[in-house]
């Protein structure tokens, strides 16, 4: 009957890519998912990919049992600071960080398990006035912070029990940053998006900052999920959480731009707009491979390909309709939180009550 | 796009960009 009541509306009739329900997991003890995200988590020999679950006050880990169902393996207590969002470390296992604060990200910190003494820990990785952060391959973590003089970039290296070795700064850009991308394929380039609406791109080895290009005034703060670089040209994937409805876009939620970082020239390759007659805006979202997910403003979630900037499926805000209807419901019910997996195979779909549900794409 | 839209496109950005950025 669940299944039934959650299968996603399709689009277009581009039926070969559609949302099937796997499994749902839900902590009894929590009643507001913070975030979700994967890990690989190696006990015993054995090595799963698990889901990490965060609320306020803190973070689970659940790995996968038979029949699609999911146990709690361990929860970590945090302090008095909220958790803020899960930030995975990509290609590690047994690793995964958190950013905590109050509206900004105060600090960050590690949690792992050890096989060799079969122990869950955690560390303290940085504090400050934290405005963005990423974890990277090769365990290493980027992140941007403010004093009331300067900005600081600064990467750290994690090793595999935990402890941060020597750290490494970039060279600031004047605006702040506000989000991160590696470029996929080059192990030294690293981009960024900033409060005044620019790409910046590193070169993580020297620290240099190689090039501020501008993306452009239709579509302010805009945030980078993904690049890479393809025949001399950047792709960079941004989603627009403030973008303006336009008769020619649409109500674009993400968009593929191209880059010449030798010219800061640039031009747009694909919009992926809100469905037709689809109410509300982008709200927060992830991008993997060719997908996106976003939470909608209504409630719902919607998926596109970002190669045809195509929706090509959407979750409707109130996929589990309570049978005995609650007399003042929230007009923006429903999803909160789309996540993909370690890859575009697996949505991960938050709803407000804490419920976390895993689909198959 | 064409190259005249973006200008001059080169396949090895990246080291030219690190070769001329202040170190």
């Amino acid at each position: 009957d669940v299944a039934e009541q959650l299968t996603p509306v399709l689009l277009d009739g581009l039926r070969e890519e559609s949302l099937q329900l796997v499994s749902k997991l839900k902590d009894s003890s929590s009643s507001c998912a913070v975030d979700v995200s994967t890990m690989w988590w190696e006990a015993a020999g054995c090595r799963e990919l698990c889901v990490v679950t965060a609320c306020e006050s803190s973070v689970s880990l659940w790995k996968p049992l038979a029949s699609d169902r999911w146990g709690k393996v361990y929860t970590w207590q945090l302090g008095e600071i909220p958790v803020i969002q899960i930030v995975p470390l990509p290609d590690t296992c047994n690793l995964v960080c958190i950013a905590l604060g109050d509206l900004e990200i105060g600090e960050i910190r590690l949690l792992l398990y050890s096989s060799e003494n079969d122990s869950f820990k955690r560390s303290l990785v940085k504090t400050g006035n934290i405005k963005a952060v990423l974890g990277l391959k090769d365990r290493r973590l980027v992140s941007s912070s403010r004093t009331v003089q300067e900005q600081q970039v600064e990467i750290v290296s994690l090793s595999e029990t935990g402890r941060s070795k020597d750290g490494q700064t970039l060279m600031p850009p004047e605006e702040t940053v506000l989000a991160f991308a590696e470029v996929e394929g080059m192990r030294d380039a690293l981009v960024g998006t900033t409060a005044a609406n620019s790409i910046v791109v590193w070169n993580l080895k020297t620290g240099q900052l190689l090039k501020k290009m501008h993306v452009g005034y239709s579509y302010p703060a805009s945030i980078c999920h993904r690049a890479y670089s393809d025949s001399g040209l950047l792709f960079v994937v941004l989603s627009h959480p403030h973008a303006k409805e336009s008769e020619s876009c649409g109500n674009p939620a993400f968009r593929v731009i191209a880059f010449n970082p030798k010219t800061a020239r640039s031009t747009g390759v694909t919009f992926s707009s809100l469905p037709p007659g689809h109410a509300g805006r982008y709200l927060e979202g992830d991008v993997k491979e060719a997908s996106a997910a976003a939470v909608l403003t209504s409630g719902a979630i919607a998926v596109w390909d970002l190669l045809l900037g195509q929706c090509t499926a959407l979750l409707p805000p109130d996929p589990d309709p309570d049978p005995d209807p609650d007399p003042d419901p929230d007009p923006a019910g429903g999803w909160a939180l789309a996540r993909w997996a370690t890859t575009s195979a697996c949505l991960l779909a938050g709803q407000r009550d804490g419920t976390i549900c895993l689909y198959r794409y | 796009c064409s190259e005249s839209d973006l200008g001059p496109i080169s396949l090895n950005w990246f080291e030219e960009l690190s070769a001329e950025a202040p170190p």
